[in-house]
């Protein structure tokens, strides 16, 4: 109970609408706007910033690892892994690093070709074998030759699953499996690509893909559209995956680094 | 057939004889929330209940003993009749042209394959052309399927989508198909430059289908995206693909309302013969869980 007893009903009202259509879900909305009856009407737009920012700011795990890096790339269809991979090489790339793509997406038509494109805008070498191929031993051949030309970081791309298809998911598991017999280690990060226009569901896709694999970082990616991308911060507060990357285009520049501070300024004002 | 969650509202009614106004404004919360769970747009989710509710009022709910019954029903009927029938193909013209439109990675490229093989299935002789310019082995992706699904395409490479679609109606090949399936690149419906791009297509294009190809998981932000499609081309109808997955679809109801459109097929895989036509009972119940 805030000191005045002061209390703007409308305000508050506005207030968890603008949430639910920033896809912060009802749940979420709710119990975020629920933490404005401790403060004042003139402190409302404040202190949900400072709370939404609390929530987003967590530990973005390690920076201490072995070389070759490896990030694995997973998510459902569509949702801008490929892409996410090159424009990640692209930012690697102009740090100093050496990179190397992998291409783990042996199933998609036009899949090998698309990240084969990738490494040439991006000027990094991509391991590939071809359709049908096991993408876990895809994964298997990029760690050895990371190791033999001394690379910085190899970024696995995979193909697009649904968290539904059980099938699909112990494919992934196994790629994880294989990575991890090469080396303890690896992958040492495994980033899930969220579209930015998903609603619910990518909360859904954060549960089971965490629960298969395990998710280190989040790519939120297509927020140069008009979509606020609400639904991660449910993703952060119920499992607890940090945001690290947002895509904010089509070209190999438009990724950048994930700000809790510009993310939910973008969002409240 | 209408779910767990109507049937909860259900429960919380029945058994309590003639409702209070706040009861009946409690369920219509209820419905809201239901809604709102499976990303129907706010707006859209506020005007349906308020429709639901005046047609209960209509319906004398207050002076009803089964008004738990007399919501569902009015819940049922109105999202079976916002979701509205499967509407067929118009393909009125020799040959007829269908645009595919839509956000990048919603389905388009796949969707235009299926509907290859969904015409030909229907006696139809359909060819595909590869419009997008700007993705990375976009033009691949397109000619391997069509390569593997016996489709004729437009195999030449233009770096402009408009000129490319020109130059593939100019061809006289083009007389001996019945249908033209356009595939063209994802663009933002806030992208300017692309929407104007879009629009000569169609204009030179004349389809008779300008169809929008959306991601069955879209969020609140379905609404902004059917909008603004609809105003810049006047779109015929929708697709929403990725129905395999576990999204309500509440866009569905979203851009449906926004733009009074027919939802005309769903897409349930990434396989070729995975579309399938709206079937309107289904998707309603799928929305209200
Ligand atoms: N506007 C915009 N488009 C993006 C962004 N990221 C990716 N895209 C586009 O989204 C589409 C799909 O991207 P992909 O990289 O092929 O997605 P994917 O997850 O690898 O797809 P699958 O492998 O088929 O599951 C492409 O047209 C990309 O250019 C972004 O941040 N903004
Ligand atoms: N599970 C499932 N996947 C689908 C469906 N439709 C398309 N996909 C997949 O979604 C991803 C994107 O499909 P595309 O056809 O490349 O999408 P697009 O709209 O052409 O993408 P852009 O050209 O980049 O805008 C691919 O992995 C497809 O296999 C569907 O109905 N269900
Ligand atoms: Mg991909
Ligand atoms: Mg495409």
């Amino acid at each position: 109970r805030n000191l005045f007893g002061k209390r703007d009903p409308k305000a508050l009202v506005d207030f968890e609408n603008l949430l639910i259509e920033s896809d912060f879900g009802v749940d979420t909305a709710v119990s975020l706007v629920g933490t404005l009856e401790k403060t004042t009407p003139e402190n409302y737009l404040s202190s949900l910033k400072k709370e939404l920012i609390n929530i987003l700011n967590v530990s973005v795990g390690g920076n201490d690892y072995t070389k070759p890096i490896v990030e694995l790339y997973v998510g459902v269809n569509g949702v801008g892994k490929t892409t996410t991979i090159g424009k990640r090489g692209w930012t690697l790339h102009g740090e100093g690093k050496k990179v190397l793509l992998a291409s783990g997406d042996t199933f998609r038509t036009g899949a090998v070709e698309q990240l084969s494109k990738w490494g040439e805008r991006i000027n990094s070498d991509v391991v590939q074998s071809g359709y049908g191929a096991d993408p876990a031993a895809v994964c298997f051949d990029a760690v050895d030759a990371a190791v033999a030309r001394e690379i910085d970081y190899v970024l696995i791309d995979t193909a697009g699953r649904l968290h539904t298809r059980n099938d699909l998911m112990e494919e992934m598991k196994k790629i994880k499996k294989v990575l991890k017999r090469k080396r303890e280690d690896l992958p040492q990060e495994t980033i899930l690509v969220v579209d930015g226009t998903t609603g619910q569901n990518a909360l859904q896709q954060a549960k089971q893909f965490n629960e298969a694999i395990g998710i280190t970082g989040i790519a939120l990616t297509k927020l140069d559209g008009t979509a606020k991308g609400g639904i991660v911060v449910s993703i952060v507060n119920d499992i607890g995956i940090p945001v690290k990357y947002i895509g904010i285009g089509e070209e190999k520049g438009d990724l950048i680094p994930f700000s809790a501070e510009d993310f939910v300024t973008a969002i409240l004002e | 057939k209408l779910g767990e969650r109507l049937k909860n509202i259900a429960r919380n009614l029945s058994g309590k004889g003639r409702l209070s106004a706040s009861q009946v404004k409690e369920s219509m919360r209820d419905i809201r929330r239901a809604l709102l769970e499976a990303d129907v747009n706010l707006n859209v989710a506020q005007d349906f209940v308020s429709e639901v509710e005046n047609e209960a009022v209509a319906r004398k709910i207050y002076d009803s003993f089964t008004p738990a019954e007399t919501i569902i029903q009015i819940v049922g009927e109105k999202l079976i009749g916002l979701i509205g029938k499967a509407e067929p193909l118009v393909l009125d013209k020799q040959p007829s042209s269908i645009l595919l439109v839509g956000l990048q990675g919603s389905g388009k490229t796949t969707t235009a394959i299926k509907l290859g093989i969904f015409l030909k299935s229907k006696g139809k002789n359909p060819f595909l052309i590869p419009a997008d310019v700007k993705r990375p082995a976009a033009f691949e992706q397109l000619r391997d399927m069509a390569e593997r699904e016996n489709l004729p395409y437009f195999s030449e490479r233009l770096d402009n989508e408009v000129k490319l679609c020109k130059q593939a109606l100019s061809r006289s090949v083009l007389k001996r198909y019945d249908t033209l399936i356009f595939d063209t690149a994802g663009r933002l419906h806030i992208d300017i430059e692309m929407l104007k791009q879009i629009k000569q297509i169609k204009e030179t294009v004349n389809p008779s289908e300008i169809l929008l190809v959306a991601d069955s998981m879209t969020g609140q932000d379905a609404v902004n995206i059917a909008q603004e499609f609809e105003n810049a081309l006047g779109i015929t109808g929708i697709i929403l693909t990725k129905m395999d997955g576990d999204a309500r679809g509440g866009a569905a109801l979203s851009m449906r309302k926004v733009t009074g459109k027919p939802i005309k097929f769903i897409g349930i895989g990434e396989k070729v013969d995975a579309l399938e036509v709206l079937h309107p009972e289904r998707l309603a119940s799928r929305i209200l869980g």
